[in-house]
């Protein structure tokens, strides 16, 4: 079985603006 | 065949001819017969002594000579100056007369191109007083690259065609080593070689001495109730080979007709002195009988075009390699540039050649606790929970939470 690859639309970037890529 | 390699192509020492460097060269001149002063001889085109007769073809039933002008005065300097055009390696410096040899000779030597110069040989019967040497000094080690003075070859006799001729190597302990012997290899080495006569042989009825003067005579003192005398010369030779350090074995003029080498064994310089650019993994040295010491290319893996050379690792490495790349490309690293840099790993189905053997680590910028992968596999250091060659996945086991600092969480309650 293949997990999916992490969606970066669900992070919730709120206290993390710095580690935030721009594509995210 | 080039005499610079062998049939196998490997590297071998290799030397320009041996020649007479001052055949067919201008000469410079001090004095010359007709000149400042009117001779009536001399100014007749037919009975001209000019100093291209010192260097013209030697022929015995065609004897030309140089003459210098009508002289009074001793002792009274008269200079003959030949400009190489390059360092040479002298053998010999020879003088055919055609006048009565002089009592006080001295030959120079310069490396400069007459910018400063050194003495070479003396020749007087009073070697102290004229050069402040002794006569004949036995040649050691010590002073083997030092100008001695000897009383041979200043006899008054033969009248014409006596002959000086100076081997630089003559007597020279450390010739029969030449090869190892920076000092004499060094010594043989001039641009220039300067000729000064500085004392005439005078008749003994004018009370003469042996060799020219009196014995209590002070040779320094000038006297001015002497004769006219002139010097003569016929031949003036310089020989020897067109120094390029064993790594040409030939010497030719470059765009502005300059004499350079026509170096090989990956040498530069205009005597092959140095290494050429990117060829520096061991230092440059003279080539020698047994070994060509020939320069060697930096290994850099084809991604950088310089490097330097470092003698420490030259040494650890037993003498065998010193290079060390600079600025490698293509996301390498290290000495020779057979490592990818940091961010990048190895991509083994391609040589370490190849301008994509280093490929981009594309850590995951969640998922992967850093940016460096490993090196052969490219695999990224994982956060907990997650996996992949990039850390882009999560385990099995593993869901997706909504924190970038644990992306991945444990699907079974704690």
């Amino acid at each position: 079985e293949v997990m999916p690859t992490l969606d970066m639309t669900l992070f919730d970037w709120t206290d993390y603006e710095d580690m935030k890529p721009v594509d995210a | 065949p080039d005499p610079c390699y062998d049939d196998a192509g490997a590297a071998r020492r290799c030397i320009p001819e041996f020649i007479n460097g001052a055949f067919g060269k201008e000469v410079a001149v001090s004095s010359v017969c007709g000149w400042p002063t009117s001779s009536r001889s001399c100014t007749d085109p037919w009975r001209a002594h000019p100093p291209s007769y010192l260097t013209d073809l030697n022929s015995a039933h065609n004897l030309t000579c140089w003459q210098s002008e009508n002289l009074h005065t001793s002792p009274n300097n008269v200079n003959l100056t030949l400009s190489l055009g390059k360092k040479f390696e002298i053998t010999y410096v020879s003088l055919q007369f055609c006048s009565p040899r002089p009592e006080s000779l001295a030959i120079y030597k310069s490396m400069d191109y007459g910018k400063s110069w050194t003495p070479y040989q003396y020749y007087s019967s009073q070697c102290r007083r004229m050069y402040n040497r002794p006569n004949k000094a036995a040649i050691t080690k010590q002073n083997e690259q030092e100008a001695l003075c000897t009383d041979s070859h200043t006899d008054l006799y033969p009248l014409s065609g006596g002959l000086i001729a100076f081997s630089t190597l003559d007597g020279r302990p450390s010739g029969k080593d030449f090869d190892n012997s920076p000092v004499l290899q060094d010594w043989v080495s001039a641009t220039d070689i300067r000729v000064v006569f500085s004392r005439p042989q005078l008749p003994r009825e004018l009370g003469a001495g042996e060799g020219g003067g009196r014995p209590d005579e002070d040779p320094m003192v000038p006297s001015t109730s002497l004769p006219a005398y002139f010097y003569a010369v016929g031949d003036f030779q310089v020989g020897g080979r067109c120094k390029c350090n064993g790594h040409a074995s030939r010497c030719l003029k470059d765009k502005e007709g300059k004499l350079v080498c026509d170096c090989k064994h990956n040498t530069e310089g205009p005597e092959c002195d140095h290494c050429k650019p990117f060829h520096y993994d061991r230092p440059w040295q003279r080539a020698s009988a047994r070994e060509a010491n020939e320069c060697l290319p930096c290994n850099c893996n084809l991604h950088a075009r310089r490097c330097r050379f470092n003698t420490e690792l030259y040494k650890l490495s037993g003498r065998k390699s010193g290079g060390v790349c600079m600025n490698c490309r293509h996301n390498t690293a290290g000495r020779h540039c057979h490592y990818c840099k940091e961010g990048f790993y190895r991509d083994m189905a391609r040589p370490i050649t190849h301008r994509r053997a280093c490929k981009a680590c594309d850590c995951h910028p969640v998922g992967a606790a850093g940016k460096t992968c490993n090196q052969t596999t490219g695999q990224c250091p994982c956060k907990d929970g997650v996996t992949g060659i990039t850390c882009n996945r999560c385990a099995k086991g593993y869901q997706q939470s909504r924190s970038p600092v644990a992306p991945c969480i444990s699907e079974k309650p704690p």
